[in-house]
């Protein structure tokens, strides 16, 4: 189960307000993914208490809105990341950047897809550069893209361009998820997919044998 | 069983909070840092094993404007249920309670009951109306509350509540479960020339999947 409680005392209208965490919301939280389980109990409140002495915000269109939707696009962010860091069993944080799709729901859809996938999540685990499954992924996960325009890295590490796989160095590209595994730290999948505006982000972990074992212990 | 809320912040280290880059300052407090929040994190006796805290309140001085964000999930517990109506019938809150240990999920009419009064007892010791007082629960699915520990600490919870960064973090750390992290972060930015404080807590290790509308 995922909770979260966000505070502001920017001013803003209830209708503004609401659109505008549930924005924020599917660029964060509805963004990770630690097993594919969602929770009877996921909930986000958020209170504006309206004491900063700024103006009042009455349309999502307008500057100050777009200033306020971007900070709380980073809290929650900074939140989310945290959880998905967290996860259980988990030896680091997986961050999917998609770019290049027609749409931020269509890229959104696309990082998602990889950040659950459970084959790729193994494969961070056991330090594997595998492009294959991430590209298989990207395939899935419900939009169209074509494939010659596929291109993936991991970390720096450019594993395949223009639909095609690449000559890498093998052992640089495991010592990178050795390394993030090591010092907790973050692995980062890069994907293009064409030539749209649309970019998005998701954020999983690695899949370890501590997830069987925590769960296996911890009744829900 | 007694614990200060200085302490509560101790049971679990704070996590890396990985904020992207933007034009805003990242300042202490979590969420007491925006004008007008205290918070507090207390151990009631709710948890199965060790005593962690595992209450948690955060309220507003003034009438908030409130939003939420719910498990699309059909199976949804009960104080999900709850906030839905609550935030259907009115565009303000003032407070949010949050327990770990039980979800209260999948606990039927009975479930439901315990969080109408859970809330209408925070409520009044908070001078509030019933509805200004949203709730929270993670834990066990399918055991409800443990009503009468809540309801025994609810008197020390609110006398608990501050605004300081200690609130903030021992809320943060009552509504953790497996969790190996406290997760709480808060910026400082400027929206149309005006000093502006955003600031959150968030739990979340395992059966994370959400899909919130």
């Amino acid at each position: 189960t995922m909770l979260s409680v966000i505070t502001t005392d920017a001013l803003v209208q209830s209708h503004v307000w609401r659109k505008m965490v549930q924005i924020a919301v599917n660029r964060s939280f509805n963004q990770i993914t630690v097993d594919g389980d969602t929770s009877t109990n996921d909930t986000v409140i958020a209170l504006a208490s309206g004491l900063s002495g700024s103006t009042r915000i009455s349309s999502t269109n307008c500057y100050e809105a777009i200033q306020l939707q971007t900070c709380l696009d980073a809290v929650m962010q900074g939140l989310a990341k945290a959880i998905a860091w967290d996860g259980e069993g988990a030896t680091c944080l997986i961050e999917v950047m998609v770019a290049g799709a027609g749409s931020e729901t269509e890229a959104a859809k696309i990082a998602r897809s990889v950040a659950s996938s459970s084959l790729v999540k193994a494969a961070v685990y056991g330090r594997d550069p595998n492009w294959g499954r991430i590209a298989a992924a990207a395939g899935y996960a419900g939009i169209s893209f074509h494939p010659n325009k596929l291109r993936i890295s991991l970390g720096d590490i450019l594993l395949m361009d223009s639909g095609q796989p690449l000559p890498f160095d093998r052992a640089a590209a495991s010592n990178f998820l050795r390394k993030a595994g090591e010092t907790h730290g973050t692995v980062g999948i890069h994907i293009s997919v064409g030539d749209g505006s649309g970019s998005a982000q998701a954020w999983g972990c690695d899949l370890s044998y501590d997830y069987v074992k925590i769960n296996a212990e911890y009744t829900t | 069983v007694s614990l200060s809320t200085s302490e509560s912040s101790n049971y679990i280290p704070a996590a890396p909070i990985l904020l992207p880059q933007g034009p805003w300052k990242q300042i202490p407090g979590g969420v007491t840092a925006a004008e007008g929040f205290r918070a507090a994190g207390i151990y009631g006796g709710l948890r199965a094993k060790g005593e962690k805290p595992d209450l948690a309140l955060v309220t507003c001085d003034v009438d908030a404007t409130s939003a939420g964000a719910f498990t699309t999930n059909v199976v949804a517990a009960a104080p999900v249920v709850y906030c839905k109506k609550s935030l259907d019938v009115s565009e303000t809150a003032r407070a949010v309670l949050i327990n770990a240990g039980q979800a209260n999920a999948a606990t039927g009419v009975a479930g439901y009951q315990d969080v109408i009064e859970c809330a209408n007892t925070a409520a009044k010791l908070l001078h509030m109306k019933p509805e200004d007082v949203l709730v929270e629960s993670t834990g066990v699915i399918g055991q409800r509350i443990k009503k009468e520990a809540l309801l025994n600490s609810l008197p020390r919870l609110v006398t608990s509540l501050s605004p300081s960064t200690e609130g903030a973090d021992s809320a943060a750390v009552a509504i953790t479960t497996t969790d190996l992290v406290s997760k709480s972060v808060a910026v400082e930015s400027q929206v149309g020339g005006t000093t502006v404080r955003i600031g959150g807590m968030a739990k979340g290790s395992g059966m994370i999947h959400p899909n919130m509308a």
